[in-house]
């Protein structure tokens, strides 16, 4: 369980220099990784950043070493309903959140320490047929889930020690939401993306839902990942697991398209494709302040900066195989790149 | 883009949103 030593490496054509290897961790006792975060951990008086890896059947917290090598703290076992993925919550300490379930997300649960008995604890948030869950500053879970008639969209928020406190629900649409994102410049804002490829608007602070918008028809099933609201406009990232590719912008993994929330009407404003040359599509992906980044189904990771809308660095796939999973530590300055036999590289960025 | 793409822009569009939609 002991991570391996850094192994720094130069990277090819456009990546050199932009990622650097630091570290590397295997969980050996990981069957197939599903997922990989970070943490804010205190313990003993000092607060680290960790690393968390979540396999089907277990999640593990892992504590920097002074030789930039991980030890494994202490492992969640989670037997009796799958894990799907890690829930990041922002801004929080000593809280793990996950959505378990088969197909899709049946419940929602905090893993955590207690000091009162000494003891790594699990809660349960929430049960149900769920479609999508967020955390959102300020310790607070929003989700939405569906039964045959209606949708419901809840906000939980969380104390210090994983109890649910008093939820507020926001209006739903009719269409079933798939995604939420938080908006930057506008704190009470949330937005959401649907199954009829609809962005919509809410008033986190009173529940109401303003406004519905459509993305239009050339990129189906888009996913919000973030949004920034500035001069009047919604500029809304979002990703295209089954876009098209077109000779004016290639295959696009991530595209941001701004919206007037006042009349509905919205045009892309950056194509965040591969270089040309390189190919693959968008497979799954994590999107921090005005970075992007993205597993392809080449088994690649890429990394774009959105403002730009360019590439700006390539993993290849690995010696021992394809690229499963990446995602930002807290900060764009790390990002973590996962194999789903359950190594995870930390690259400074 | 222009304004003549996406209408007319309002710098307090949470707000006015905010204010029509039910609640």
């Amino acid at each position: 369980g002991v991570a391996e030593q850094l192994t720094p490496v130069l990277l090819d054509g456009l990546t050199e220099e932009s990622l650097q290897l630091v570290s590397k961790l295997k969980d050996s006792s990981s069957s197939c990784a599903v997922d990989v975060s970070t943490v804010w951990w205190e313990a003993a008086g000092s607060k680290e950043l960790c690393v968390v890896t979540a396999c089907e059947s277990s999640v593990s917290l892992w504590k920097p070493l002074a030789s930039n090598g991980w030890e494994k703290i202490y492992t969640w076992q989670l037997r009796e309903v799958p894990v799907i993925q890690i829930v990041p919550l922002p801004d929080t300490c000593n809280l793990v959140c996950i959505a378990l379930g088969d197909l899709e997300i049946g419940e929602i649960r905090l893993l955590l320490y207690s000091s009162e008995n000494d003891s790594f604890k699990q809660s349960l948030v929430r049960t149900g047929n769920i479609k999508a869950v967020l955390g959102l500053k300020d310790r607070r879970l929003v989700s939405s889930s569906r039964t045959v008639c209606e949708q419901q969209v809840e906000v939980v928020s969380l104390s210090e020690t994983g109890r649910s406190r008093d939820g507020r629900t926001l209006m739903p649409p009719e269409e079933t939401v798939l995604a939420f994102a938080e908006v930057e410049g506008l704190q009470d804002a949330l937005v959401g993306t649907t199954a009829v490829n609809g962005v919509v608007v809410w008033n986190l602070r009173t529940g109401q839902l303003l406004k519905k918008m459509h993305v239009g028809y050339s990129y189906p099933a888009s996913v919000c990942h973030q949004a920034y609201s500035d001069s009047g406009l919604l500029f809304v990232v979002l990703s295209h697991p089954h876009a098209k590719e077109s000779e004016s912008c290639g295959n696009p993994a991530f595209r941001v398209v701004a919206f007037n929330p006042k009349t509905a009407r919205s045009t892309g404003v950056i194509f965040s494709s591969l270089p040309a040359g390189h190919t693959g599509r968008y497979l799954e992906g994590d999107v921090k302040d005005a970075c992007a980044a993205a597993v392809l189904t080449s088994g690649a990771v890429a990394v774009w900066d959105l403002l730009l809308g360019r590439c700006t660095a390539l993993l290849p796939p690995g010696p021992q195989g394809d690229w499963a999973l990446v995602r930002w530590a807290t900060t764009t300055a790390c990002l973590l790149a996962g194999q789903r036999n359950g190594t995870v590289c930390l690259y400074q960025y | 883009c222009s304004e003549s793409d996406l209408g007319p822009i309002s710098l307090n569009w949470f707000e006015e949103l905010s204010a029509e939609a039910p609640s």
